[in-house]
């Protein structure tokens, strides 16, 4: 799947979360703070207010706070993979936070939010992330589900 | 109809994939 197209509907999907942070477009989640917001509602106990403390709300057009922020974003989902969910993501290339930082990367983007996609739908809530997605329009349902599955075969125990 | 027969198909493979994740056990526990 065009990697564009995969991106423009993980935003989508991310218009299901109530959020405070602006999160409509690539640029308004160049800063991770509305990633950031969403990840502590999918999982509360690990994505702590302690760890939301860390993320600087006011990145702004400082690429390198916002870089700050995508990593904290990125590292805190690998280690979600592999100390909650138990899983390894082997032969996913991960997305480079720094072109996100820099350029709001649409395709780079795309890849920190199929990760985080992958959390929603195997945290203790799933059900109901899994629901708001079938909601969604049917293009969009199958470029979720076809983000899941491509995550799903790069998962090892 | 042909299109209306893809289309209810297409449906089913969202269903049924969606249905299957939401019957997954996932976890480090899972």
């Amino acid at each position: 799947m065009d990697k564009t197209e995969l991106c423009e509907c993980l935003v989508q999907w991310l218009q299901t979360f109530n959020l405070n942070a602006p999160h409509k477009t690539v640029e308004d989640l160049g800063d991770g703070v509305a990633m950031s917001e969403a990840l502590c509602q999918i999982a509360p106990d690990y994505f702590s207010e302690s760890w939301f403390g860390k993320i600087k709300q006011d990145a702004g057009e400082n690429w390198r706070l916002r870089m700050s922020n995508l990593k904290k974003v990125l590292t805190g989902v690998l280690d979600y993979y592999s100390e909650v969910l138990g899983q390894q993501i082997n032969d996913f290339t991960l997305p480079d936070v720094t072109s996100i930082a820099e350029n709001y990367d649409v395709e780079e983007m795309g890849r920190l939010l199929q990760l985080i996609l992958g959390c929603a739908v195997n945290c203790d809530r799933k059900q109901e992330y899994i629901q708001n997605i079938m909601g969604m329009e049917e293009a969009v349902q199958h470029a979720v589900m076809n983000a899941i599955q491509e995550l799903m075969n790069k998962e090892a125990p | 109809e042909g299109a209306k027969g893809a289309a209810g198909a297409s449906e089913g493979v969202l269903a049924n994939f969606f249905n299957s994740l939401l019957s997954k056990k996932t976890g480090a526990g899972g």
